[in-house]
Parts: C-alpha cells; sequence; structure tokens
C-alpha cells in the first residue's frame, strides 16, 4: 500500500505544471524516503530528476518501494480538478493497475477522488555524477524566466557567460543581437532577490532556449533559482519545493546537455 | 554553428 497526503495540494499541482510539457511519460518511483522521478525529453536532450521528501508530507506510507508508470498529460489534467487549496492524497495499492488521487476542500465538505490507469514503462535510469560545478548562479526565478522568453525573441540559443564580474546572457539571431548583464547583488534586503555567483573558474556555454523556456514552468515552485555550470557538462537548473513556511519539501532539477561547436 | 548535444553523451546508463 502507499498513501500520501499533501496539505499543500497546490504544490503538485505546480510540480505537473513542472514537468508536463517536457515528459510525456515517467515512472514514479516511490520508497520510505519519498517520491522520486527520473526521465529524459522524447530527443534525450534534457533530464528531469525531481524529488518529493516523504517528510514533506503529512501522511506518508510506503510498505513496499513500487513504481507508478504514469501519463502525465493525464494526470495534470486530473490534478487540474483539485481547487488549489484543496488537500491531495495519493494512493496505489501494491501491484494495483490504477492509481486514486483524493481532493478534499479546507473545511472538508467537498471530497472528489479519481482514479487514473497506470502504466507498463521500461524507463532508462541514468546515474548522474556528483560534480563539483565551476560555477553556481543564484537569482530570482522570474528574473530567469524574464531573461529567457526575451532572448527567445532573437535566436534559439543563449550563451552563458559567467565571470567574477557577475553573469552575462546573449543571444543572436537574423533580426540582431541582444545582451543581459546581471551584476551580483551587493546587499538586498530579501533574500530571494539576490543575485549570488560562486565561481571558481570561469564558465561559457552555450543551450538551447526552447528547453530553458520549458524549465522554467517550474518557477511558481521557487522564489529562487539555481545554475550550475562547468565547461562541457550538462547546466543543472534547479527549483526547491519549498512550503508555505519556507520549509524543503524536495526540489526539482533539470539538466540540460550543451550545445558544442563543431 | 553549434550543434546540440545529448544527455546520454555525459550521463550512463544504470
Amino acid at each position: 500500500m502507499f498513501e500520501a497526503r499533501l496539505v499543500e495540494g497546490s504544490l503538485l499541482k505546480k510540480v505537473m505544471e513542472s514537468i508536463k510539457d517536457l515528459l510525456n511519460e515517467a515512472s514514479w518511483d516511490c520508497s520510505g524516503n519519498g517520491m522520486c522521478l527520473q526521465a529524459m525529453d522524447s530527443s534525450h536532450v534534457a533530464l528531469v530528476s525531481l524529488m518529493l521528501k516523504s517528510d514533506g508530507f503529512e501522511n506518508y506510507r510506503c510498505d513496499r518501494s513500487i513504481s507508478l508508470g504514469i501519463n502525465l498529460a493525464s494526470m495534470s489534467k486530473i490534478l487540474k480538478c483539485a481547487s488549489n487549496d484543496d488537500i491531495i492524497t495519493i494512493r496505489a495499492e501494491d501491484d494495483a493497475d490504477a492509481i486514486t488521487f483524493m481532493f478534499e476542500s479546507p473545511k472538508q465538505d467537498r471530497v472528489s477522488d479519481y482514479e487514473m490507469k497506470l502504466m507498463n514503462l521500461d524507463t532508462e535510469h541514468l546515474g548522474i555524477p556528483d560534480t563539483e560545478y565551476a560555477c553556481v548562479i543564484k537569482m530570482p526565478s522570474g528574473e530567469f524566466s524574464r531573461i529567457c522568453r526575451d532572448l527567445s525573441v532573437l535566436g534559439d540559443s543563449v550563451i552563458i557567460c559567467c565571470t567574477k564580474d557577475g553573469v552575462r546572457f546573449s543571444a543572436k539571431g537574423d533580426l540582431g543581437n541582444g545582451n543581459i548583464k546581471l551584476a551580483q547583488s551587493a546587499n538586498v534586503d530579501k533574500e530571494e532577490e539576490a543575485v549570488v555567483v560562486d565561481m571558481r573558474e570561469a564558465v561559457t556555454l552555450t543551450f538551447s532556449l526552447r528547453y530553458l523556456n520549458f524549465f522554467t514552468k517550474a518557477a511558481p515552485l521557487s522564489s529562487q533559482v539555481s545554475l550550475s555550470m562547468s565547461e562541457d557538462v550538462p547546466l543543472m537548473v534547479e527549483y526547491k519545493i519549498n512550503d508555505k513556511e519556507g520549509d524543503s519539501k524536495g526540489y526539482v532539477r533539470y539538466y540540460l546537455a550543451p550545445k558544442i561547436e563543431d | 554553428r553549434a550543434s546540440q548535444s545529448k544527455i546520454i553523451e555525459f550521463f550512463c546508463s544504470e
């Protein structure tokens, strides 16, 4: 038996919105530690690694590890039937061919449940090496979304150049070129508005804006995003999943393979 | 012109 109850159900709705445009289907691997999902997009350019920690749920029971194969578009549609303030419970029997979602209104005067068929997925699992990145950039998630959206006007790719002075995002195309430079925040009152660069070595890498724009769908989960880069390895874009009190409930990490000069 | 690499060129299958 697997059962997980999340009082702040909107978090699960936001998690689904952050992956449903990038992935068609994926397995939720449920264990005592929590619910994990790892999957590549169909072009094998990007990888999503997602964790919802068991102690982030108000109630969590997982008698034995199970893998729930899910059509993510279907799950997203079902979760749209939950109100933002609903409590969401996910339930699956061992060896079941279906998963149940229960939505309770805060006053408990409306309870709905939806059963969804599970899929048999033969998913490939990749080992993500522990990496000491040359640069880690933290910035407001809304700022990163805006940069990706704005530079998409100019081209398909963004060159991210991180030095001790700050970060520069550049794009060029038929109509011209654009650059956005962010300086490190000297002193900010609010931590979530800060731009912080932790640099060991300067890095310049090129990435597809189409994928970065998919990643920014996770911005409602977190006020801050971190970009971790080293030469010639995939970029890691991380959004921490925090509840209203700011406690960590897990993360959504996206890995994006760089564009390499021929 | 830069070409897009694949994630499986960097991470191994487990």
